[in-house]
């Protein structure tokens, strides 16, 4: 299955919760998705799992080069225990930038990382979480990953961070001498807004069928879930939003956007 | 009157509606406030006013310390020309941190420009826009300033985001050797949601008389606004969003945090 990198530099339009409620719509199906969390901000990892110290962290990756699998540690993901593993986040990623520069040692560390872990075991489906920020992380995420999924909340400045996150893509290929395949998906959409419509229609003509169909709706259980420390689907899963993230997994396995 | 860094490294929490709000708001008045916006996203500068190259940005005070007196550049506040001045951002500002280092001479140079500024005309209320990343540049940001305005939206991961920064900025004040004064203000809160007021209480007892009174409603008018290049107050001086920020510059008038 594909690695994903799930990344946007405008700050809060879903990122941390796409990541989450995608890897958990996958355990569903008994699948066990691997998810990396490369935001200095830890979000992803304090919803799942005690804080670990940075040896125990991604930025161990960076640091020591210590092997993926050692890092690993189970999560429950939609009420099952243990439904997926994550690589936890830490403060010290901040870090990555000035210690080790933005030189190929450190944009191919992660996908170095997962390439040694799957040579010990079978690939499954990862979702790297970026932060809001483009940098050497959120690069090194762009890089580990076969595709990228890019959530753009229903307002003016995400999609001012999407179209410049399409010119980023862009000057990416050159140096990964491919095409980066990507999905842009709308989050927080609250359908009673006509600005949320309009931002609908610019982005559908702007990136025609690389914008996903499904939209992820604006409910309170998404909301409130992370405040749980659960995904949706343990939080609720008959919720709107727990419908809405599985039909947008539902879309992403018929494109095959996920093998 | 005092220089305020909006700062929250959680992404998507309202620093920019902030910003460009209170600034509004003080337009009003007649006082003629200074943006500075600092995040490389230049959401801030998106909204008001068109591209800057990186020589005439915020950039140049870091790569040539060109004097920020040649960077302001006039915008309308609150309907009127010009109701302000705005020092522009640009992407190159995320190249801050690896081509300047993050020594003193990085960290105190949007002080020393606004020093110098202040010297050639009176001093006015300045606004210092930060981006969702703890780094150099933000942290010029808190530097140059004599108070930090805390936006936390009523989500989970917000108010994550405000304790971390609780603990950066003890860590500062013992570098700067003096309190950084600071006010916690909830964005987006939504009453109906059961969630909110749970983080409400949450921040009041943690935070007690440093989180604001005035909380800032979601509204369809705060989320539109820039989306038409406008404030709230050019937008909708009526709207319940232009009262909550006229309604939080009362506040913070009234407790001296503007002096
Ligand atoms: N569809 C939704 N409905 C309601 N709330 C949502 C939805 N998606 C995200 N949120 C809320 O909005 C906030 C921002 O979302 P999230 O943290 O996932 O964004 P992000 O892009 O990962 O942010 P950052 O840029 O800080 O990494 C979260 O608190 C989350 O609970
Ligand atoms: N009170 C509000 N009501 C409705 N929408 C809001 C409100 N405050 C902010 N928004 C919307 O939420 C989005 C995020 O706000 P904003 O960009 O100001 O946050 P930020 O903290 O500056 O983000 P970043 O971390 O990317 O700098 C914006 O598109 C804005 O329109
Ligand atoms: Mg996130
Ligand atoms: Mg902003």
């Amino acid at each position: 299955m594909a690695r994903l990198a799930v990344f946007n530099q405008k700050g809060g339009v879903g990122k941390t919760t796409t990541a989450l409620n995608l890897a958990a719509a996958l355990a569903r199906r008994g699948l066990r998705p691997l998810l990396v969390d490369l935001d200095a901000q830890a979000h992803l990892s304090h919803v799942l799992a005690p804080a670990a110290a940075a040896a125990d962290s991604a930025f161990a990756l960076f640091s020591e080069a210590r092997p993926l699998g050692a890092l690993l540690r189970p999560v429950a993901l939609a009420g099952a225990a243990p439904g997926g593993d994550l690589v936890p986040a830490h403060a010290e990623l901040m870090k990555v930038d000035s210690l080790f520069g933005r030189g190929p040692r450190t944009l191919y560390r992660l996908r170095d990382g997962l390439d040694g872990h799957e040579r010990a075991g079978a690939p499954r489906a990862v979702f790297i979480d970026c932060g809001p920020l483009l940098g050497v992380l959120s690069l090194a995420g762009v890089f580990a990953a076969d595709r990228v999924l890019v959530p753009v909340s229903a307002d003016f400045l995400a999609v001012q961070g999407a179209l410049a996150l399409e010119d980023t893509l862009k000057a990416l290929e050159h140096v990964l001498k491919r095409r980066v395949e990507r999905r842009y998906v709308l989050t927080r959409f609250d359908a009673r807004r006509r600005m949320a419509h309009e931002i609908a229609a610019t982005l559908a003509e702007r990136f025609g069928p690389e914008l996903c169909a499904t939209r992820i709706a604006e409910t309170v259980g998404l909301a409130e879930s992370p405040f749980h420390r659960r995904d949706i689907f343990a939080h609720d899963a008959a919720s709107r939003g727990a419908r809405d993230y599985e039909a947008l997994l539902e879309e992403l396995l018929a494109a095959g956007f996920l093998e």
